[in-house]
């Protein structure tokens, strides 16, 4: 682990009482390692790695832990406060209220909307999903049966390809029936779709969700920065879901999504299941991200 | 990839950047920088051209020499798609299997991911367009009995290519790496093991995760080869020099599209190209 590694790097200048230029530079080098082999974006790597110098330079460290201890120490504490945003909390008590999920293909939306559903569902609310994605080979289908799993409504309009349509009257029938969550589930695309990304822009701005939720894949590599940035940039995110989280890649995208968009990353996928769905936790992720 | 500075230790450091960003990792991007630096150490001048090509050559000497090629055979050939959730396997094998038509081959379906909601149902819509059979079950059997259903129906019916779908998997879930490891096994069972081409399906924005899935997946039960999909985003997808390089996998395709047509031949030259830009 990094800590264990910096045992060694710091053997010489322990008992040196503070952290300089010097003895800094092997320490940041194996933290900046680390962070791009699991992921973290270069440039976001660059930046972080050079506000943690500054922190850390002329830092008292007390003799009872080595300097290598300490510097790590800062980097995690200042990992763990870049993914811990304002209080991320997913709405349970209001009347009403609507949350859409968008993201890349195959990162998991329609898998997540049932789990979302299931979660307000354990919280006494009735929900409604909404299959909006017109386009994907029996993606309604998939909702539909997804829906039943969950015991909560469906709706969807079966031949029509607009969308906006279907959750217009989506909404309105939710509203009829007294429904408290509508979860819209939409299709995936790629951020340099311009297209369908305006499409996702009107589709936001029509329903006025009060969740907007970016649903990434924990195995995103480098590119989870260009992604990220252009869903921020058409939509207004209210938050992150990071899947896949049961595999084993360290998730350093966790850390580039949280940098470049200051959003909260609120649940985590940890499986296909249902039930496969938790509260993220800032500092189980920053040491899974450190290794 | 272009040198803006006259400073050459500030361009290898952009250049550095570029491969990094790429998810080509660390270490393979040290070791190829290390490689330039020193080449370029024996120019007395150095030009942008120089810097951009003995890169290139640097990346490809990476890459494998080997058959890009679905297999080929007398008998029943059936190829397998294997890998991560979500990454299109699904949407791989169908374009595949327009390849394979438009090759005047005569191909058949078999869904054996009958765990994840309305798998059945995607991959008989496909079969419906690409005017092809569906060999399936209901939804909880056992997806290996499918496929030596599929295989006999296959047999029975003079097909060149059958195609298998399979549920997508995570590398360190034990139960279903041994599920898989079962469906291979009937597939030898019933055609040459020759006969038996294992496609792993990358997602092309995975990062370094994806050299470990390889890994896991080609010590569980073999590759011949890999389809990257979702290039036409814009990621990189460096890490395959990274897995062809240590695991001696090709990679044989890759995917461009949501639509049945945008499946084409890995072109190593292409690739590194379109890398470096
Ligand atoms: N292991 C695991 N699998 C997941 C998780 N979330 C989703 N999946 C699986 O990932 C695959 C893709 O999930 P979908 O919900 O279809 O993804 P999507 O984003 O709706 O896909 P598109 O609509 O095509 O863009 C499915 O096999 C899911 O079961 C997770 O947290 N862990
Ligand atoms: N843009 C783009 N999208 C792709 C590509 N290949 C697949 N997709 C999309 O990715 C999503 C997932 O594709 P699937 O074929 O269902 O993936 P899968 O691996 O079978 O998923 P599971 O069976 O759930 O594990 C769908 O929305 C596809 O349209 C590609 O090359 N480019
Ligand atoms: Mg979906
Ligand atoms: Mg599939």
């Amino acid at each position: 682990s990094i800590s264990e590694r910096f045992q060694g790097i710091f053997k010489d200048i322990r008992g040196m009482g503070k952290i300089t230029d010097k003895n800094i530079q092997e320490p940041l080098r194996e933290v900046r390692k680390a962070l791009l082999e699991a992921d973290v974006n270069y440039k976001v790597v660059k930046k972080f790695m050079a506000s943690v110098k500054e922190k850390s330079l002329g830092e008292k460290v007390l003799t009872s832990i080595t300097p290598g201890q300490k510097i790590v120490k800062i980097i995690y504490d200042e990992m763990v406060s870049l993914m811990d945003q304002e209080k991320g909390e997913i709405d349970i008590k209001s009347g009403f209220s609507s949350l859409m999920l968008v993201g890349l293909q195959g990162s998991g939306k329609t898998t997540t909307a049932g789990k979302l559903s299931s979660y307000f569902k354990k919280n006494d609310l009735s929900t409604m999903l909404v299959a909006a994605d017109t386009k994907r080979l029996a993606a309604r289908q998939q909702l539909k049966t997804i829906a039943d799993q969950v015991g909560s409504d469906f709706f969807t309009i079966e031949d029509e390809v607009n969308p906006v349509l279907i959750i217009n009257a989506a909404k309105e029938t939710a509203q009829k029936k007294g429904i408290r969550r509508l979860i819209v589930d939409t299709a995936g695309r790629l951020h340099v779709e311009n297209e369908l990304m305006e499409e996702l822009a009107s589709i936001q701005k029509n329903l006025i969700p009060d969740e907007v939720l970016f649903v990434a894949d924990a195995t995103t590599g480098q590119d989870a920065v260009n992604i990220c940035k252009e869903f921020n940039s058409f939509l207004t995110l209210s938050g992150i879901i990071l899947t896949k989280m049961d595999g084993d890649a360290r998730g350093g995208a966790a850390m580039s999504i949280a940098y470049t968009t200051g959003k909260t990353i609120k649940f985590v996928g940890i499986g296909e299941k249902l039930g496969d769905f938790e509260p993220f936790y800032p500092d189980r992720m920053a040491s899974r991200i450190l290794g | 990839i272009l040198p803006t500075s006259t400073d050459w230790e500030e361009n290898l450091e952009q250049i550095e950047e570029a491969l990094i960003e790429s998810d080509l990792g660390v270490d393979l991007s040290m070791n190829v920088l290390e490689k330039l630096r020193s080449q370029l150490n024996l120019l007395k001048e150095i030009n942008n051209d120089d810097v951009f090509n003995k890169m290139g050559n640097i990346l490809k000497k990476h890459l494998l020499n080997s058959s890009r090629e679905l297999k080929e055979k007398d008998s029943l050939v059936v190829v397998i798609f294997i890998g991560i959730n979500g990454t299109g396997k699904t949407t791989t094998l169908a374009k595949t299997a327009l390849n394979l038509l438009n090759s005047n081959k005569k191909v058949m379906l078999a869904a054996c991911d009958t765990f994840r909601a309305a798998a059945i149902e995607q991959i008989s819509l496909w079969g419906e367009k690409l005017n092809v059979n569906v060999i399936k079950g209901n939804y909880g059997s056992d997806a290996a009995s499918i496929a030596f259903d599929a295989i006999d129906s296959a047999k029975a019916k003079n097909m060149d290519y059958l195609l298998i779908d399979t549920a997508g998997r995570l590398h360190n879930s034990k139960e279903l790496m041994e599920e898989l490891k079962k469906i291979i096994r009937i597939c030898n069972n019933k055609i040459p093991v020759d006969n038996l081409e294992k496609l792993f399906i990358l997602d092309g924005t995975t990062g370094q995760n994806g050299f470990h899935q390889a890994k896991a997946f080609s010590e569980s039960v073999g590759i011949n080869g890999i389809v990257v999909t979702k290039l036409d985003g814009t990621a990189k997808g460096g890490i395959v020099i990274a897995i062809e390089d240590q695991l001696q996998i090709p990679v044989k395709y890759i995917g461009v599209g949501e639509e049945m047509e945008d499946l084409i031949p890995f072109n190593p030259d292409y690739f590194i190209d379109a890398m470096l830009k």
